[in-house]
């Protein structure tokens, strides 16, 4: 990692389980 | 592919409810925005499941969520370059 959050919200995709928002460190 | 009504959500299990909404939302989001349909599911799925059925039968509410969401993701990218930059 190199410590931004730019890549931030993670990408939701078809076929893999989502978690929400709230479960993923921004 | 039937559509996903609001019965049809509620008999299945919380955690899978974002899923399916997500998975219906993705073809519908990805036509509007290929590039960003990712990230801007994932910020519409904190959205009531109520709200989301709706965009999924209104194309018109569908594409006013994205514009929505869309401006928030360029500006939080635009803040944090500015950030990143010093």
């Amino acid at each position: 990692s190199n410590g931004s959050s730019i890549n931030w919200p993670p990408e939701f995709h078809p076929g893999v389980p989502w978690k929400g928002l709230q479960n993923i460190d921004p | 592919q039937e559509p996903l009504t609001a019965s049809i959500l509620a008999s299945a299990p919380c955690e899978e409810q974002k899923q399916m909404l997500g998975e219906r939302l993705f073809p519908l989001i990805q036509a509007i925005h290929p590039e960003l349909a990712g990230k801007i599911i994932s910020t519409v799925l904190e959205i009531d499941n109520s709200e989301l059925l709706h965009m999924l039968q209104s194309p018109e509410s569908l594409h006013s969520k994205v514009d929505e969401v869309v401006a928030v993701l360029q500006d939080h990218k635009a803040k944090e370059v500015v950030q990143t930059a010093g």
